[in-house]
């Protein structure tokens, strides 16, 4: 099903934007 | 409304909503006050937006946009001064929010400018492990109208 592909690759991109920000450093540089 | 215009504002609406802020925040008019903003970010960063801070956001504005606007500005000056001060990053490139047409017309695209401000603080925030956890588990939806902002503010900070 296209859509369901769609829906899981949407998820994926999602899931690694959002973790990638969860392994930033916090605070102000330096 | 246009799609486009209010996508931002309602999604972020339904993010500080994880907030469960005292002050109402379900709609563009009850976000004018800036009662709810204001008791999200001292959530957010209480060593920043302090209680003596919050205190200084007038409650009992109802339909004065002049005191409305007293409060947004109180807002939006914290919130440059702390990605100046605490996250170290210039905003200067971002459009700041028109904040007359957010207390007089509840302007959703000027109101969504200013969420989308706060929302940068929280993800960037000592504990925005926490929250961007939060974020992750809202509808799918929401996350890619979430996801699409942060990396806008991204796009025009400087270091």
């Amino acid at each position: 099903d296209p859509n369901m592909k769609a829906g899981a690759a949407n998820e994926g991109v999602l899931a690694n934007f959002f973790n990638s920000l969860l392994s930033k450093k916090t605070g102000a540089p330096g | 409304m246009d799609d486009n215009k209010t996508a931002l504002v309602e999604s972020l609406i339904i993010w500080l909503q994880t907030f469960n802020t005292p002050a109402p925040c379900t709609t563009v008019a009850e976000l004018t006050t800036g009662a709810a903003m204001s008791q999200a970010l001292n959530q957010i960063d209480p060593a920043w937006f302090t209680e003596a801070w919050l205190g200084r956001i007038k409650t009992d504005v109802e339909d004065n946009w002049r005191l409305k606007v007293n409060n947004l500005k109180k807002i939006l000056q914290m919130v440059v001064d702390y990605y100046n001060e605490v996250l170290g990053q210039e905003i200067s490139n971002f459009p700041l929010p028109e904040l007359s047409l957010v207390a007089e017309h509840s302007d959703p695209v000027q109101l969504g400018r200013l969420l989308q401000l706060i929302l940068g603080c929280a993800v960037r925030c000592e504990r925005k492990q926490e929250y961007i956890q939060i974020i992750m588990t809202l509808e799918e939806s929401v996350q890619h109208v979430v996801m699409t902002a942060i990396q806008e503010l991204m796009s025009r900070e400087t270091m």
